[in-house]
């Protein structure tokens, strides 16, 4: 009956003075925090004029961290004799497999180096590297181009007494 | 990769503790059922040879229960519990005529007057084993502190409580009494409600 009162006891002996409380999930209606106030009735005060707001004390309530750790369903497993062990597989697989490879391709090269000749394939490779570009006049670029050749300049007879 | 580390198991016990049978008021019997909430066992049955070194229990900020263990060091108790002084005690007047007191510097014709105080009935209260509260555990809320807590010991102002752990409200019973007859009221419920809180007021934190 208390205007935003979501949880009222029964009427207790206040002698005991203390009340355990639990918190209920469902009080947080969601949220993941509220702010809620904590009060007292005495027998005295009816419903209708009892303000919770004047003596009572505001609490914090949330949900509360979850914990990630797989710690005790780890136990559990163990327990029940399932150990966890693909890591190990997995550890232990990747640098065999590598290492048959390895062996195997080396192998493999060794039994065909005679049946193979990459010669062409590299000459044409290098050759693309290191064309020769050839002068001037061939190049594509250039070919149309009119270009004077070359004439020596004038050059005065220089007599012995200069 | 580390292997989950296991912890060494904890003595643990399943049992249930047992009723048991005592005498209040001198003649009247009683079975008294011990009930354990979080963790605490109220109304157990008091040892045989009281242990004046008997763990009891506090109340942390949040209402939380904590057992605190007595210790005896340089001859003196520390940690021991809490003595009441006469908060849960009675003011009563007594008046005596001359003929009892009998004093020599008293009128035959005076009434002397003396104050003590009556102890409560501590036929229930003694079951409890956490610390009562009193006006010395009251704090200080508010924004500029300068209100008192009263009638609250716990849970302390802006302590979180989370879901599904269990928390002890408590209050001084003494501070609810009768504004005619001045006895301590016999009923109290508690209630929780929620309150409008601003943006800025929200709270923030882990989670």
């Amino acid at each position: 009956d208390i205007k935003g009162t979501f949880f009222s006891s029964e009427w207790l002996k206040n002698v005991d003075g203390m009340l355990p409380v639990t918190v209920d999930e469902k009080w947080l209606q969601g949220y993941y925090e509220r702010k809620i106030i904590v009060s007292v009735q005495p027998e005295n005060v009816p419903d209708d004029e009892f303000n919770p707001l004047l003596n009572g004390v505001m609490v914090n309530m949330l949900l509360g961290s979850k914990v990630a750790k797989t710690t005790k369903e780890e136990w559990a497993r163990q327990d029940a004799g399932i150990y966890d062990r693909e890591w190990y597989y997995v550890a232990l697989s990747i640098p065999t497999v590598v290492v048959i490879a390895i062996v195997a391709i080396y192998f493999f090269l060794q039994l065909n180096g005679k049946n193979r000749d990459f010669s062409d394939v590299t000459r044409s490779a290098l050759a693309k590297k290191h064309r020769v570009l050839g002068p001037i006049s061939k190049m594509k670029k250039f070919k149309n181009m009119k270009n004077h050749k070359y004439s020596e300049l004038p050059i005065s007879n220089k007599s012995s007494k200069q | 990769y580390k292997r989950v580390h296991r912890p060494k198991d904890k003595e643990t016990t399943s049992e249930e503790p047992k009723p048991w049978i005592r005498t209040i008021y001198s003649t009247q019997k009683e079975i008294v059922t011990p009930t354990v909430i979080a963790g605490v066992t109220f109304s157990a049955k008091p040892l045989a040879t009281p242990d004046p070194l008997e763990p009891w229990v506090s109340l942390n900020k949040d209402g939380s229960p904590k057992t605190i263990k007595p210790e005896i060091k340089n001859g003196r108790t520390r940690k021991a519990r809490p003595d009441y002084s006469t908060y849960f005690q009675t003011l009563g007047i007594v008046t005596m005529k001359y003929d009892e007191v009998q004093a020599h510097n008293m009128d035959p014709n005076d009434v002397y007057e003396e104050e003590i105080f009556i102890d409560e009935d501590k036929t229930y209260v003694s079951l409890n084993p956490i610390g009562r509260c009193t006006p010395a555990g009251y704090f200080n809320k508010g924004l500029s502190k300068d209100i008192s807590s009263e009638p609250f010991c716990t849970p302390r102002e802006n302590v979180l409580w989370k879901v599904d752990k269990t928390y002890f409200v408590s209050w001084y019973t003494h501070f609810f009494r009768d504004e005619n007859s001045d006895k301590v009221i016999d009923r109290v419920r508690v209630h929780l409600s929620y309150v409008r809180e601003k943006a800025d007021e929200k709270g923030f934190h882990k989670r």
